[in-house]
């Protein structure tokens, strides 16, 4: 199961439909101070389950909805989608079944976010399910935000040690 | 429960000695459970010692080598249960070039022992520059990101 | 004791938001006493918005923004009573080339209106080239340090 | 009162006698990781009378004495004296009779701290008051230490709040 598609339309600083192609090997994504490059790692994150708003720099869940700009006005939904190749039939099973795995996940002001596999709803819990059971997921070590390398040297001995749970 | 947690531990413990040794150049390092006997509970110190330097806790490093070390362990965690995909973000900032180039070197290796597919966001041009492609994230319009394809030329000129 | 806190916001807020601007060339920037009534009691919150982008907290803007706008409380502090040395430890890390060469001209504004004494720990070429004068520290032995005096030239070479 | 030079002996990894010139404008200092830039101005904080070994990045005061290197023995004691110009007679009452004001601090393994102004013992109070007086000290908010900002921006709000009390 690869990865090879994420594209984002009203999320964040990324209102207008935009497609991240994920290619073998190393991917360098560089730009400017404040141009959008962790917004991408967020929509990542968020496609694959995050729920806590903390962990989008947000306060609530909704802060990820494009929030206006100088010459826009605000976005009422966001929607990110991710593209996974399952040519090699590796996925976990429920999801095994085809070429292909599209996870979509929408949220709306004041109505909250849906998610779909494939076209067919699913809940928040089988997309978070999937992806923890191919050794990823919102919460996976290998997502190494801004920060928290720092994060990781300043904690305490016990915060430190759940990194290791993530391995065990 | 327990068990898992000892065996995860010893793994990432050798794994991380060793990223340590490769990164460093030299020197040695180890994880040590604190605070508790009890695995569930217990606290996790990171011993170091980078090369012809004296062995001391994590926090006694500059911030380099802090960083430098946290990269092994973050790798170490990471080989135990390899990721189809890795994002690492500015992860490279404290680094000086010579060790910037020997976590590359790091990433070339992940490359070749694993299948996962890598997203490196960097202001370094050191890093850009051993890439195998690149994407510029833009706000040609004030508040509306756009994400372009660059060779390392434009890339360049796209940071400063 | 509550009547100098409130006068010591006041200034340092005026300059705060007036720093801010300068450094982004706009934008607007204020800083908002939060969680209770009683200043020696209430928390310091940051509401900020760079040009062109929604005013949120510091939490939302992006890691360049959030050092940026730190720098700017850090500065206003330091105007409302300049100290007379001041060292800053690889604040410039996370900021790309156009932002360092924003804070080396406030760096030069400030040598402007204080008598300061300024001692920059970088490993920012732009930051570097901006300078007075450079000093190298080396490890010729592994695990000591030594002090030289370094042209720019010499110095790309160190950090390099 | 100005500082003109700060004088290593023994301190971390300045094991040998080692003068950082301060003049005038922008210094800047620059290295490889590692090789010491952050110890100088633990060495600027220390000698103010920093009594914190978490802000040294220690267990214990301790921890500044040089511990040893590959080809060198540790030492068992550690110095640091800085130098004040006070031709401009600027310098806090009990300090201001002098055209230079030496401060010199020596750890002693096993012993503790010593402090010297101009030769003649004093306390680590006294220390500490000549340089709150004069608007910088260990605390100063002009001294900001590598990772300082990162934590200011995630701190907590009521955390945030004490820097502005060191400008009231
Ligand atoms: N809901 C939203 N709507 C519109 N813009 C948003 C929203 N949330 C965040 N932003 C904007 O996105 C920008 C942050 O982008 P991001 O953190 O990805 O920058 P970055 O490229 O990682 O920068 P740096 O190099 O400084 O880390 C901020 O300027 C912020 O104003
Ligand atoms: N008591 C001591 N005796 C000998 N060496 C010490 C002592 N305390 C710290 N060191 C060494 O000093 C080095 C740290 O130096 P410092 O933090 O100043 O580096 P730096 O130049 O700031 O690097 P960076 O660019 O990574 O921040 C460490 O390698 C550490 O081993
Ligand atoms: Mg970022
Ligand atoms: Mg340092």
């Amino acid at each position: 199961m690869r990865f090879s598609k994420l594209r984002l339309t009203g999320f964040k600083s990324f209102v207008d439909p935009t497609d991240l192609i994920i290619a073998d090997g190393l991917t360098g994504v560089v730009g400017p101070n404040g141009c959008g490059k962790s917004n991408l790692l967020e929509a990542l994150r968020w496609v694959m389950g995050e729920n806590r708003p903390k962990a989008m720099r947000g306060g609530g869940m909704e802060d990820v909805i494009f929030a206006g700009a100088a010459s826009r006005p605000a976005r009422n939904f966001a929607e990110v989608s991710l593209h996974l190749d399952n040519t090699d039939r590796l996925a976990p099973s429920g999801f095994n079944e085809a070429d292909n795995i599209d996870i979509i996940r929408r949220i709306t002001r004041d109505v909250g976010s849906a998610y779909k596999a494939n076209g067919k709803d699913v809940r928040a819990r089988d997309v978070q399910m999937l992806f923890a059971d191919a050794s990823t997921g919102a919460h996976s070590p290998a997502l190494v935000r801004q920060g928290q390398i720092a994060e990781l040297i300043n904690a305490k001995p016990k915060a430190r040690r759940r990194i290791l749970e993530e391995a065990a | 429960g327990r068990e898992r947690l000892l065996t995860a531990f010893e793994q990432v413990n050798t794994s991380f000695a060793m990223l340590f040794k490769h990164l460093f150049g030299g020197g040695e390092a180890n994880l040590v459970m604190v605070e508790s006997d009890d695995p569930l509970d217990a606290g996790l110190e990171i011993m170091c010692q980078p090369p012809g330097k004296k062995l001391s806790t994590l926090s006694l490093l500059s911030g380099g080598e802090q960083t430098l070390t946290a990269m092994a362990l973050i790798f170490a965690v990471f080989l135990s249960n390899p990721a189809p995909i890795c994002v690492l973000d500015e992860v490279d900032a404290p680094l000086d070039d010579a060790n910037v180039t020997r976590f590359c070197d790091l990433l070339d290796e992940m490359c070749r022992q694993t299948d996962t597919r890598f997203l490196i966001i960097t202001h370094h041009a050191v890093t850009m520059a051993r890439m195998d492609r690149l994407f510029g994230v833009t706000m040609q319009e004030q508040g509306v990101s756009q994400l372009v394809s660059v060779d390392l030329k434009k890339a360049e000129a796209l940071v400063a």
